[in-house]
């Protein structure tokens, strides 16, 4: 099973069409592993990516090289998984 | 019962079958399970169908095409609950159950819910290898014939948005085209995903307006106003390519094309903070006030036949 242990989710804010720009082509790094959960597009709209852990500094870095704004909107994307996955223990009594 | 069944909590996909097969069982003069086509890894896709009497037209209802989306599966039980419960108290639904029927996908993406449960959580598309590359799976948002294969989808396998080799290569995909065809009434089809808290209408390949904009437009505000009165959930809407990108291939796309004027995708909520991993205390409320845009829809298409 595919585990996400220091994943991060960033939520990006574009601020021009450069930056948009920046971001399409960050998302074409296909080796960082990076999964936009919503996609660069204007700047009116956040971006949201999933970071692999081993990805993490080299985003960061581009970003803030680019003095692109972000915050960290998931801090460990597999914490809220491991959430999720005893609530659901929880309640799998459910008779079938 | 289905009384038991916990709305506010996520499932696996053999306690969805289950819930299906009690709520036919429970309800056996209202509902009804059909069975519309095969998974890749052979799993039914199972649609159920309300239904007051014969030839009627109909509604269609699917949650959960994109896997990872789990707060629509888990709507979509909310909602199959909620109508079964409401038929015969609610007179707005009474009305509409008596002259259409209503049919729910609740998984969309059988194959794809199952992998996010035993392997991936976030796993997007479907499950079928994908010739001469190591990436599996196709997006069954970008699969149908409707600007099929261009601007605004990816021919890469590897990538979330792959449209696939073929229009409607996806089994998944097929046999919901199929079932629109075959059925051929069908007036409203809704589909819906997770997340960002939109309600979007044709088109999404082409920016060319839809001929029926101005009503979509307007149906989508009444939509979203009676969505926001519940919890004050904030969408926006409008078409496709103007309010988020270019998509082609996409579901609302095609089944507008065949003449069904009400077709919408809503992208539910995340509240801004949890993208697809919203919390499963988040489930009824995000099911409940999408019910009331859905209500607002199908009373529409009932006071407006065409």
């Amino acid at each position: 099973k595919k585990t996400f242990e220091g994943d991060q989710v960033l939520r990006i804010t574009p601020k021009d069409e450069a930056q948009i720009s920046l971001l399409r082509e960050l998302s074409e790094q296909e080796h960082l592993g990076l999964d936009f959960w919503r996609e660069p597009v204007h700047e009116s709209l956040p971006v949201d990516v999933h970071v692999p852990f081993h990805s993490l500094q080299g985003v960061r870095a581009f970003l803030g090289y680019h003095q692109i704004q972000y915050n960290v909107m998931i801090m460990d994307v597999q914490d809220l998984l491991d959430d999720e996955e005893r609530e659901m223990v929880k309640y799998r009594s459910f008779p079938r | 019962s289905t009384d038991d069944f916990v709305y506010t909590n996520y499932h696996d996909l053999n306690s969805i079958y289950s819930f299906m097969d009690m709520l036919v069982a429970e309800n056996s003069n209202l509902v009804s399970k059909i069975v519309i086509g095969q998974s890749y890894e052979n799993r039914p896709l199972n649609v159920l169908k309300f239904s007051t009497g014969a030839n009627r037209p109909g509604i269609w209802i699917d949650t959960g095409i994109h896997s990872r989306e789990w707060v629509t599966q888990a709507s979509g039980i909310w909602f199959s609950k909620k109508i079964v419960t409401d038929y015969g108290r609610d007179p707005v639904l009474t009305d509409i159950l008596n002259n259409y029927d209503i049919f729910l996908e609740i998984v969309t993406n059988p194959d794809g819910f199952a992998y996010t449960h035993s392997r991936d959580r976030m796993w997007r598309k479907t499950r079928k290898p994908n010739s001469g590359s190591s990436c599996v799976g196709v997006d069954p948002n970008r699969n149908w014939d409707a600007g099929f294969g261009g601007a605004g989808s990816s021919s890469s396998p590897c990538t979330e948005t792959y449209r696939g080799p073929s229009a409607h290569s996806e089994p998944e995909v097929k046999a919901i085209v199929d079932f629109v065809k075959s059925h051929g009434k069908i007036k409203a089809f809704v589909s819906i995903h997770s997340y960002s808290q939109m309600l979007l209408y044709p088109y999404g390949y082409t920016s060319t307006p839809a001929k029926d904009q101005a009503e979509l437009h307007e149906l989508a505000r009444k939509a979203i106003t009676s969505l926001q009165s519940l919890y004050n959930t904030r969408y926006t809407y409008g078409s496709i390519i103007s309010t988020i990108y270019q998509a082609s291939g996409g579901t609302i796309d095609w089944t507008y094309n065949q003449g069904i004027k009400y077709s919408y995708t809503f992208e539910l909520r995340d509240t801004g903070r949890y993208g697809f991993i919203l919390p499963a205390n988040q489930i009824v409320p995000t099911a409940e006030e999408t019910w009331l845009a859905l209500m607002a829809i199908m009373e529409h298409t009932k006071n407006n036949p065409y």
